[in-house]
Formats: C-alpha cells, sequence, structure tokens
C-alpha cells in the first residue's frame, strides 16, 4: 500500500505530565482518565511505554490551559495509588506528520525523525498511529520543525498547517 | 465537536520490544528507525514516553513475525549507544477504537480502560492520535477485549472488525 504524507501539522502551547510509577495492573489507566474526564479535561495524547517490574509511567499531551487542574488531579491519585509522583512540563508542542498508507512504516518515521536531528530538536515524545505520527518537542522549535518537515518531505504550500 | 466512536479493530499476533535507556539526544530516534528501514521492518506503533535523567525508552509494536529482526537490529544499536538493553515479548495484541472528534477525550478513553478492566484485562502499552486509541494487550485477551469494547461502546454489528 502506497505511503503518502500529506500534511504537518503543530499545536503550540501544550503542556506534557507524567504520573510516575503507578501500578501496573487492570483498572489504574480507567481511574486515572475517568477522573481526568470528570473535571472536564480534554486531552491530546496518552502515551503508555514498556513499564519495569509492576509499575509504568502514563504521559499525557494537552493544552497548557488545561495543565494545572490534570496536575492536581493526578497529584490526588498519585497519593492514593502511592506512585511516585507527577512530573510536568508547560513548554513543549506537538508536531505530527499525517497521511495515508502505513505512516509508521520505519522509512516514513526515520525521514521525520532525521528532519528534526538535522535541525538539533530533540525528541522528547513519541506517538503514532496508521496515519500519523506526532512528536512533542519544546515550543521554541516549533516553526522550526515544521519547516523541516515540510522541506525533507516536499509538501505542497497548501499542506502546511500552524494549528 | 461530537465525539464518534465508530468501530474496534484488533491485530493478533503482534509483538513489543522496548530499546531501554537510550540517550535522549537529537539524532537517536533517527539512527532506531533508520536501522529499521533499512532492514525494511514495518512498525505499528511507536511510543516513547517522559525520559528520566537524559536516557528514555523507545518502544515499538510490530507483527510478530518481524520481532527476531528488529530484536537483532535494536540489539546492535544498543550496545552501540551503550543503553540497558533490549525487552521484547512475543505474545500481545493491539486493540483500537476508532471515531471522529476528539477520540482522546478522557471520557472516551476512561470509557475503552473501564471495559478492559471490568475484564480484568491488563492495558500494557496507550499509543493515540486524534483519531484512534489503540492499547496493547496480552493476546489471550483479544477476543474478549474486542467484545467488551463492541459491548460498552453499544457498537453495531458492521462496526466491530478482527483484523
Ligand atoms: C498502567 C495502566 O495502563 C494499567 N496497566 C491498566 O491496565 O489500567
Ligand atoms: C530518544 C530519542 O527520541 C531522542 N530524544 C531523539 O530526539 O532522537
Amino acid at each position: 500500500e502506497k505511503v503518502v504524507v500529506t500534511g504537518v501539522t503543530a499545536d503550540k502551547d501544550m503542556a506534557k505530565i507524567a504520573i510516575q510509577k503507578v501500578p501496573d495492573r487492570p483498572g489504574i489507566a480507567a481511574k486515572l482518565f475517568g477522573a481526568l474526564a470528570r473535571e472536564g479535561i480534554s486531552v491530546h495524547l496518552i502515551i503508555q511505554s514498556i513499564g519495569e517490574g509492576n509499575v509504568t509511567d502514563v504521559t499525557i499531551v494537552l493544552k497548557r490551559e488545561y495543565m494545572e487542574r490534570a496536575v492536581e488531579v493526578l497529584r490526588r491519585l498519585s497519593k492514593q495509588l502511592k506512585a511516585q509522583g507527577v512530573i510536568f512540563d508547560a513548554n513543549v508542542a506537538e508536531v505530527s506528520i499525517v497521511g495515508s498508507g502505513m505512516v509508521t512504516e520505519p522509512g516514513v518515521a526515520a525521514r521525520m525523525f532525521r528532519a528534526l536531528a538535522k535541525r538539533k530538536i530533540n525528541i522528547e515524545l513519541i506517538s503514532t498511529s496508521h496515519i500519523r505520527i506526532s512528536c512533542v518537542i519544546h515550543k521554541r522549535h516549533v516553526r522550526e520543525a515544521v519547516r523541516a518537515i515540510h522541506e525533507d518531505f516536499k509538501l505542497g504550500k497548501l499542506k502546511r498547517r500552524l494549528a
């Protein structure tokens, strides 16, 4: 199936929050996100990577304006669950390439990561689906990141959107 | 914007692999995925959560048939990069809900996680985009997980696809 990258988007003014070392057992994710939902907090990305032992970290990326409320909710749960704690950063942006076909073909992902690497932009978080690869970077790099991907993927002027 | 979950899909016969404690600096993701790409290895999910200090883990989810080759590639790089090592598991399945609107509204995510929690299915990995929430679980739970989500989201018969 042909892989076609159709555009790059960026969300500035984002924040990342991680609740660290929560118990890695059924019901925990439901608890965390049930609590966020009850506060009306909207989330862009949910990222849970491989854990170690019987704990793991859960990271969310959301609009900067929701950060304090989300941190408050997660801290309360962190105590309840005897997790390690909550860390957060108010200075990130989310840059994504979207397309059809298997966008997560390593060749496509590698190309996006290389575009950022060439400009010395550190990739802080990665989350993907079949049609989208999202990288979270420091917000100071967002314009350069969008330009870089745009250039390296030779995307037409129409395809560049800064959200 | 109205959130509509339109279906649940499942990919059985998957594997997860993590390369642990790679340097968290520009160029590393490009290196890892460049190498996988050169081997022709196709990847379903790429997950990088919050790191600690100046290292982080990178997890991939891919078809079981590619696991050995991918582990080999990543082990070589792990030595080169002086990472902690590579861990893997050949027994996972990926279950996703797809839809329109902000599928990552905490309410929607919470509902999916609760569906799995009610059946005591542990969520091993989570990766999301605006239109898709993917959970990686042990493969023995896949049929039950699809049924659970189908029921709890009241999805019509048309909407359930086992890939
Ligand atoms: C950490 C969290 O995802 C947990 N494994 C759960 O299933 O809810
Ligand atoms: C770990 C990896 O994503 C690294 N931060 C990079 O930018 O390549």
